[in-house]
């Protein structure tokens, strides 16, 4: 009767699937499917299409504006075992490519062993760090890292945290203290950048919006791009928090970084 | 949560009033997104709501006094059913001979910090004499990390050549019996499921020692791929537990209920802090009623 064809309830099915198990959400999946019976489409191929171009909407492309010849803080915060430390040394060894002066802070001293691993990582970069005892107070490790920062002329600040559950009020009350330290020696230009880890579902995005909430986040990245997860818990942060992504984590090698490119990464959400 | 909406669905329904297909069938896409929203994996919830949906048309719910709560007991103990195990207890030898725990799983997933959960719990617990083992010869301070949580729990660390990780197992098992522990616990590295090389290298030091107990640690917020992740590791290993960490979180943990679903392997644990004593008994009960939100 109106000429246009609708896709069958098997077809719609399968489009879930994949919408679902991309970790996007059954809220953004089904706003997605309701949309799409709506529309005169009959195959799944030109169903795709329609749905890459609505993703388009929910997302965006963002720069982290670091720009050499100033002092650049970068705070990189998430919960725990997400890739923060060794994300690091991907973002060290990126902004190393670009001519950067770069400084490492060694703001967990809680975890075994998480100095010597970023300790490691500087070693490896060939660049200095800051560091102090195994449980010192991080705001402590970041005061002398801004001083040091300056003093050195450095063009980008690193400053690694202990992981954290953002259910913890001690633990992101600690988190505000290091803000504030931070806020308190200048108005360089400073950015929070937090880690997800690319395997995680929906609490993903309680995660972003917790942080946010306590300190302000400037950029995500988004590790463990490899395990072949999706990662379709950005459709929600960015529609809901207007954050940006800045990097994707693709393995475990300095080399694997990428910029976050929003049209890559609805590709693959049906590849 | 799902309670209130479930609520909300059957509000109407009171006294004599019938408790119908249609609210039935309202409830259950309540509890579908709820489950999804949980991260549930979508095929697990595809079955679920399949096997719970027959149950919950029939004579038990439609003929109830209060159908309401008899629904929701349907959908809890359906729960409960799937990730109950009777055997969540470390399965380990006497300790006049030696019990092998290995632990593998995704990286980042909490194995060096579970290794020495594990290691606090039995010392504690039966007093046994553990020799934790560093088979991660990758992560930068990987080692390190191992020996500094050994030292806080009070057990030796075995490092070997800190090379070759079948060496090092091997070499760790030969040493613990040699020194008179009855436990070694096995530390790997992270590794992805997909990773053909570091898969075939869990496989071959499962294969050298054959552990007691080899444990799937995995991240108590996994999203939709926990089933993949949990079905290729079941594969590779003879996995006889899993340990799921971090649920010291807020999140709901529907990865735990896709892994039981999927690989049927006991959950024997969960991880509920950062610290040494961090791990409990998995009571399936609590996880069912988090799950459902
Ligand atoms: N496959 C893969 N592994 C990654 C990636 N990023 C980090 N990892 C691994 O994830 C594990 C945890 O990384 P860390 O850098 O220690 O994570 P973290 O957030 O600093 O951990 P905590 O400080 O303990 O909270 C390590 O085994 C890393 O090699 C990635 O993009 N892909
Ligand atoms: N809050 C909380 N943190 C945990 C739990 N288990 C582990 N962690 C933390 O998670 C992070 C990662 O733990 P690790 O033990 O390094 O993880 P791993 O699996 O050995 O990591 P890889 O060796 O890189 O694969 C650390 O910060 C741990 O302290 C838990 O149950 N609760
Ligand atoms: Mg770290
Ligand atoms: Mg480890």
């Amino acid at each position: 009767l109106f000429g246009g064809k609708t896709l069958d309830t098997n077809a719609l099915e399968q489009i879930e699937e994949t919408l679902i198990t991309a970790d996007i959400g059954p809220a953004i999946s089904y706003d997605l499917i309701e949309k799409l019976r709506t529309k005169n489409i009959g195959n799944i191929e030109d169903a795709i299409i329609y749905l890459k171009n609505e993703l388009k909407n929910y997302i965006f492309d963002g720069d982290i504006g670091i720009e050499k010849g100033q002092l650049n803080v970068l705070l990189v915060l998430g919960v725990n075992g997400v890739g923060k430390t060794t994300s690091i040394a991907k973002i060290s060894n990126y902004y190393l490519q670009k001519g950067f002066k770069i400084l490492l802070a060694a703001g967990d001293t809680f975890r075994a062993a998480a100095v010597e691993q970023l300790t490691k990582w500087s070693q490896r970069l060939d660049i200095p760090i800051i560091r102090q005892h195994d449980g010192a107070d991080p705001a402590s490790v970041v005061f002398d890292a801004i001083d040091s920062a300056k003093a050195k002329g450095v063009d980008l600040l690193i400053i690694d945290t202990a992981g954290r559950l953002h259910t913890k009020v001690n633990l992101m009350d600690e988190l505000r203290k290091i803000e504030k330290i931070i806020k308190s020696k200048g108005d360089f230009n400073k950015k929070n950048l937090l880690v997800i880890d690319g395997t995680t579902g929906q609490n993903a995005f309680i995660q972003a919006e917790s942080f946010n909430n306590a300190v302000g986040i400037n950029g995500i990245m988004i590790t463990k791009y490899d395990a072949l997860s999706k990662g379709g818990i950005v459709f929600t942060i960015q529609k809901k928090l207007k954050i940006p992504f800045y990097f994707i984590g693709t393995g475990e090698k300095i080399e694997n970084i990428e910029e976050f490119n929003k049209d890559s990464f609805i590709e693959k959400i049906f590849s | 949560g799902i309670t209130k909406s479930l609520t909300d669905v059957f509000k109407n329904v009171t006294g004599n009033a019938k408790i119908t297909e249609k609210n039935i069938t309202k409830a259950l896409a309540d509890i579908r997104i709820a489950l999804l929203e949980a991260d549930v994996n979508i095929a697990v919830v595809r079955n679920f709501i399949n096997s719970v949906t027959e149950e919950a048309l029939g004579e038990k719910v439609l003929r109830s006094v209060s159908p309401q709560e008899q629904f929701i007991k349907i959908i809890h103990d359906k729960l409960v059913e799937v990730l109950g195990s009777s055997s969540q207890e470390l399965k380990l030898k006497t300790k006049d001979t030696l019990s092998i725990i290995m632990l593998a799983g995704l990286q980042g997933s909490g194995k060096t910090t579970t290794a020495g959960k594990i290691a606090n719990m039995l010392k504690t617990t039966q007093q046994r004499k553990i020799l934790l083992c560093a088979c991660d010869v990758y992560r930068p301070a990987a080692i390190d990390q191992l020996i500094k949580v050994g030292s806080l729990v009070g057990v030796e660390v075995f490092t070997g050549d800190k090379k070759d990780p079948i060496k090092i197992a091997k070499e760790g098992v030969k040493f613990a019996k040699l020194n008179t522990f009855d436990t070694v616990i096995i530390d790997t590295a992270g590794r992805l499921h997909i990773d053909k090389d570091m898969m075939e290298e869990v496989q071959k030091i499962s294969k050298e020692v054959k552990p007691d107990e080899i444990l799937f640690v995995a991240d108590s917020m996994t999203g939709q791929h926990a089933v993949e992740i949990a079905k290729e590791f079941n594969t590779v290993l003879e996995i006889s537990g899993v340990i799921l960490t971090k649920f010291d979180s807020d999140t709901r943990g529907g990865a735990a209920f896709s892994i039981k679903q999927i690989i049927n392997k006991p959950i024997k644990f969960i991880g509920i802090s950062e610290k040494i004593d961090g791990i409990e008994v998995f009571y399936p009960e609590r996880i069912a009623t988090r799950i459902l939100g």
